[in-house]
């Protein structure tokens, strides 16, 4: 059976927010090392491949494979009960209908419980090639929304090139072109603002900015943001949840025709 | 024009 107590709870509200317009039926693939998921959009162009790690929770046990299938426009509906601090429980039978989700309050005064009804899902886990990317950018999440954000309103397409110079964002739609560069920056004192740019070779993909934009819903879990790229391959963006847990999108470039 | 790739020609099912 599976018991998973979370104090961060609000880690899996966000999560979830996250990730519920972009895939809607998922997998919570849990096992003794934690609670994994892997989805696809329907189109086929992006895909969400999270992992919560045992470490993330106290207590956590598991002793077998456990799939939990999971609707998350109703899990959403769910995670609307939880409160701020609360401690959330999600425990489950080995071949499980449904998922017990209990919200207790800090003060230990509220408890309240909930059973989702699970589904069966058939879903093909995809393998991902270990990549070394040609440029790896982390900068604040907040920076990168308000980019994509700022650039959809303009074009549907994004093109990102990583040079030497730094990271830009360019775009071309029907009023103009516009463009955003960042380089390099380091601030001591305030370190979640840093822009730093690893980078082997040149890049340049262009990649549809709906999927970017839907990618930051994800911003409010990390302040910080990891966008890998290499020519030719899906771009991968990463937000850091607790310790080494994650949330990562991917997401399949756009070719000359 | 460019054209949108499918992930499914990068990542294989396992």
């Amino acid at each position: 059976m599976l018991e998973a107590r979370l104090s961060q709870s609000m880690v899996l509200k966000k999560v979830v927010d996250a990730i519920k317009d972009l895939v809607q039926d998922c997998n919570f693939d849990c096992n003794d090392s934690g609670i994994a998921l892997q989805a696809m959009d329907n189109s086929h162009v992006a895909l969400v491949s999270m992992l919560l790690k045992a470490e993330s929770f106290e207590p956590y046990r598991c002793d077998r494979n456990i799939a939990l299938g999971v609707n998350l426009v109703s899990l959403t509906k769910v995670l609307r009960a939880l409160q701020n601090d609360d401690l959330v429980t999600l425990k489950a039978d080995d071949a499980p209908d449904s998922l017990n989700i209990t919200f207790e309050s800090s003060t230990a005064d509220r408890i309240s419980e909930y059973d989702l009804k699970l589904m069966d899902i058939d879903q093909e886990h995809l393998g991902i090639p270990d990549t070394e990317y040609a440029a790896t950018v982390t900068m604040p999440s907040t920076e990168f929304k308000r980019i994509c954000t700022d650039l959809q309103a303009m074009s549907e397409s994004v093109t990102i090139e990583a040079t030497k110079d730094g990271i830009k964002f360019s775009c071309a739609g029907d009023i103009g072109n516009g463009a955003v560069t960042l380089r390099n920056y380091q601030n001591v004192e305030k370190e979640h603002l840093n822009v730093d740019i690893e980078l082997t070779e040149p890049v340049s993909l262009t990649f549809s900015l709906k999927y970017l934009v839907n990618f930051c819903k994800a911003q409010p879990l990390s302040d910080r943001v990891k966008i890998c790229l290499s020519n030719e391959v899906p771009l991968l963006v990463e937000y850091l949840i607790t310790g080494t847990s994650y949330l990562r999108f991917y997401l399949a470039p756009k070719v000359r025709d | 024009g460019k054209k949108q790739q499918s992930l499914t020609s990068f990542f294989t099912p396992k």
